[in-house]
């Protein structure tokens, strides 16, 4: 429910992202292409491949202040499926806010459903 | 949309899923269940075959001829001693009372272990990621390191901790035990699931030498990750069904002279205990989060590996240990109660509390036994130290499962080194 699997790996790996900022004091565009040198090579490619995918949108979501639960969110791996609790590893202050600021991402990003979709 | 259909993370989860869907060696051409390679359920998991074109040469085999000219048993001592004119085999192994080992288990007999790297942005690396595919190619278990069948005693990438196990205590007894080990363990396993994957247990009756196997099955049938838990743990008349079920059928595949050890399920209510405090690796940079919002986190979901246990709620905890004590007595009047033909069996209570006595006596906290990452599992320390007490137990109540000490260790370390190593 709430997006189960594909929600916590998101939220993990944008988490991930989110620290290695601050370790490293860079910008998320940054903390991606970290992410991304860490693997072997043959697991390089595809997460350059993820990456020129997502992470436009996923940059302009760090850019804007949202956490990785916004961010998953808005980009439909995580939902709030209605009759169940509200599934967040960063606690924010309310989880309204957090709905719109998902909701503005989308709205700065239309295509983005669509193309997750195709 | 699926985070599995995003271009680059779509190949990743085609490679996970085939590795993780199938638990028979991959690389296996002559269909005896044993392989040649280290990982995908080979060698890691399995003794190597030292000839994987013939399905009667294979680590467990009864000797041919003396394995004067081949290795029948894959234990690494053939050939004749030109001094003697007598095969080395006959020499150093026809007195010994060969024995392998084997067990039927969930993830913490396959010793899943997510290495704290991945998850700690401090220690994210290279060298953090450079047995990425070693590992995935492994499940996330590490049965090589494993209390029951590890085997190698030097330090390992991304896993922190010494190697003790039941199978390297054979093998001190007795160097022609080399390669006698297999793993079938499974993450998730359950005694229904265990019905099948018990198929994969590779012995026969009139080819193989007498197997000590262990039957641990620690958690799974009441762990979960639905809302309503409890509804969806496997019953006690299920769970005697289930066990009677694989007694019966190691009945027909073991050889006369095998030993079978049940355990019970553990008191995993211990685990909130020992970290509801702790912070998470993953909580160690930017916003501190403990394991309670990592179970939580989890549970909300419905994907937690276990809702019974890694909860706040004590009443739960409570019915969750409940219900697996009452399995663990299934379990037990099952193992006294079957009339085995081919084996002995006892059974014994997973000795989770003794582990930990045994590791607060060598000076260490008990929070120090469990996994980081998932904080579910036993991690490496853990799995030593439950093989040194498994090990006891067997010397003080089964002295006769284990073999006497081989006289000629020295001498097959002599004649053949590492006996080929694995």
């Amino acid at each position: 429910v709430n997006g189960g699997v594909d929600c916590a790996t998101c939220s993990v790996l944008l988490g991930i992202v989110d620290h290695l900022t601050i370790v490293y004091n860079e910008s998320a565009a940054q903390s991606l292409e970290r992410l991304c040198s860490f693997l072997p090579s043959e697991y390089k490619l595809y997460c350059k491949a993820a990456i020129d995918f997502l992470g436009p949108y996923i940059i302009d979501g760090f850019i804007k202040g949202d956490n990785p639960d916004v961010i998953c969110h808005s980009l439909k791996f995580c939902t709030d499926d209605p009759d169940q609790p509200k599934c967040r590893l960063y606690p924010s202050k309310t989880s309204i806010s957090d709905a719109l600021n998902a909701l503005n991402l989308r709205q700065r990003h239309p295509l983005i459903i669509s193309q997750l979709k195709d | 949309p699926k985070i599995c259909q995003v271009p680059g993370i779509r190949e990743i989860c085609k490679i996970l899923e085939n590795i993780f869907n199938n638990h028979m060696p991959a690389v296996d051409f002559d269909q005896d269940k044993f392989g040649i390679e280290a990982t995908l359920r080979g060698s890691s998991w399995r003794g190597r075959d030292c000839n994987d074109f013939s399905s009667t040469i294979h680590p467990g085999a009864h000797v041919v001829d003396g394995d004067s000219v081949i290795d029948h048993n894959c234990n690494g001592i053939y050939g004749m001693n030109s001094a003697s004119g007598r095969p080395y085999e006959e020499e150093f192994c026809n007195n010994t009372q060969r024995l392998g080992i084997a067990v039927l288990g969930d993830s913490i007999s396959a010793h899943f272990h997510l290495p704290e790297q991945w998850l700690d942005a401090k220690q994210l690396s290279v060298a953090a990621f450079e047995h990425l595919t070693f590992i995935l190619e492994n499940e996330l278990d590490w049965p090589q390191l494993s209390g029951t069948t590890g085997h190698f005693n030097f330090s390992w990438p991304n896993i922190e901790g010494p190697t003790r196990s039941i199978y390297a205590r054979l093998f001190e007894l007795d160097h022609c035990n080399h390669r006698d080990y297999q793993n079938i363990a499974v993450n998730g396993a359950r005694s229904g699931s265990m019905l099948d994957i018990m198929k994969s247990l590779a012995r026969n009756p009139k080819n193989d030498v007498p197997l000590l196997v262990i039957y641990s099955l620690v958690g799974n049938d009441v762990c979960n990750g639905h809302p309503d838990t409890i509804d969806h743990m496997t019953t006690v008349e299920e769970m005697k069904e289930n066990v009677l079920k694989t007694l019966t059928y190691l009945d027909t595949i073991l050889p006369k002279g095998s030993h079978v050890l049940t355990t019970g399920l553990a008191n995993g209510s211990m685990l909130y205990d020992l970290l509801h405090d702790r912070i998470h690796p993953f909580g160690r940079v930017g916003p501190p989060i403990s394991y309670p919002q990592i179970y939580d986190y989890l549970s909300c979901l419905q994907i937690s590996p276990c809702n019974g246990w890694m909860t706040s709620n004590a009443t739960l905890r409570f019915l969750t240990t409940q219900r697996a004590m009452e399995l663990s007595a299934a379990i037990r009047n099952v193992s006294y109660t079957y009339k085995s033909i081919q084996y002995d069996i006892e059974y014994l209570d997973f000795p989770f509390d003794d582990v930990i006595q045994e590791w607060i006596a060598q000076g260490g906290e008990p929070w120090q036994l469990i996994e980081s990452v998932d904080g579910f599992h036993i991690n490496q320390y853990g799995h030593a130290t439950v093989s040194d007490v498994l090990w006891k137990w067997l010397q003080k109540n089964k002295p006769q499962w284990l073999p006497p000490i081989n006289p000629h260790n020295g001498d097959i370390e002599r004649v053949f080194k590492d006996q080929g190593g694995y």
